[in-house]
């Protein structure tokens, strides 16, 4: 949750890949 | 055959010493590995820090039983010596240090804001946080309004040249005062340049530097940390290849204390703001 929480807060591609990840 | 005994006799005295040495060598280094593990658990043992705004949340108003409680408390501030360690100060920390919204919704909120101006207004001004034996003087600076002294106090800790160990297990406290000073916001920027010069992925005081990089210089920080991100993952991906080429198929390539290291450095990232944007990738390669 913490990378998942990580990318939400940068946002852009980082939040795309986190949507994509099974764990998030 | 007088000679040959002399012989057998200096030859089996060498032998002896030789095996004595052996034994000794081998305690030795066993100790020197005990030596080094104890000081990688003080220094990188403790699990991930839980920046703030991971700890607060939704909380219910506080009742009035609470309130005359947290005046029963804050009363003690006239009855207890502040210049010196004493029991009443330090159960006052420990009180209002407390995580009140840790239950998440059904919790209680935090004591009124007035307490915590009050308690900074006595205490940062004696030079407190110092050498802290546990952990709730710090968690109490991250209540406290933010301020440079306040800030001052925190460096002389965050960047202290030798490990604060606290609790049982003897953690050190540094990595924490770093995470502290970097939610000091603009008052914490005088660290920034140190900070940034001490990015490392692979310890916790690298990491929480990192945290503290960001929330100072942040532009400055983000091409670091993901410098830093990059090194994990290419590890990462040399030692799964590795693995692969003696076992094959996919293996758990990151140890537990890489990924701690890990979700620190993605943290350090996202503290960094609009300016991590630009430099995501290799967070979006970790997944």
């Amino acid at each position: 949750t913490y990378l998942c929480a990580a990318a939400d807060r940068i946002g852009g591609r980082a939040a795309v890949a986190a949507s994509r990840a099974s764990f998030c | 055959r007088e000679r040959f005994r002399k012989v057998a006799r200096a030859g089996c005295l060498v032998l002896l010493i030789a095996a004595g040495c052996a034994v000794l060598w081998g305690v030795l280094e066993l100790r020197k590995h005990q030596r080094r593990d104890a000081a990688d658990r003080t220094l990188n043992g403790e699990g991930v820090i839980s920046p703030s705004w991971r700890v607060s949340g939704d909380c219910r108003p506080r009742t009035t039983a609470e309130r005359s409680r947290d005046e029963a408390v804050a009363d003690l501030l006239h009855h207890f010596d502040h210049q010196r360690v004493n029991p009443g100060l330090g159960y006052k920390e420990q009180y209002f240090a407390w995580r009140w919204r840790i239950a998440g919704s059904s919790g209680s909120c935090s004591p009124s804001p007035e307490h915590y101006r009050r308690l900074a207004g006595v205490l940062v001004p004696l030079g407190w946080p110092k050498l802290p034996t546990d952990r709730s003087d710090l968690e109490l600076t991250r209540r406290l309004p933010p301020s440079p002294a306040l800030a001052r106090n925190l460096a002389e800790l965050a960047f202290a040249s030798h490990p604060l160990p606290f609790g049982p297990l003897e953690y050190d406290n540094r990595p924490f005062a770093r995470i502290m000073l970097a939610e000091q916001g603009r008052f914490a920027r005088p660290w920034g340049r140190r900070a940034l010069t001490e990015i490392a992925p692979d310890t916790k005081l690298g990491t929480s530097a990192a945290t503290l990089a960001a929330a100072t210089v942040p532009q400055q920080a983000a091409p670091r940390i993901a410098a830093a991100l990059t090194a994990m993952t290419q590890e990462a991906d040399r030692r799964r290849k590795r693995i692969e080429g003696l076992k094959g198929g996919p293996h758990i390539v990151y140890q537990l204390r890489d990924g701690e290291r890990l979700f620190e450095l993605a943290d350090a990232l996202a503290t960094a703001g609009p300016a991590a944007e630009p430099h995501a990738e290799p967070l979006g390669q970790t997944f």
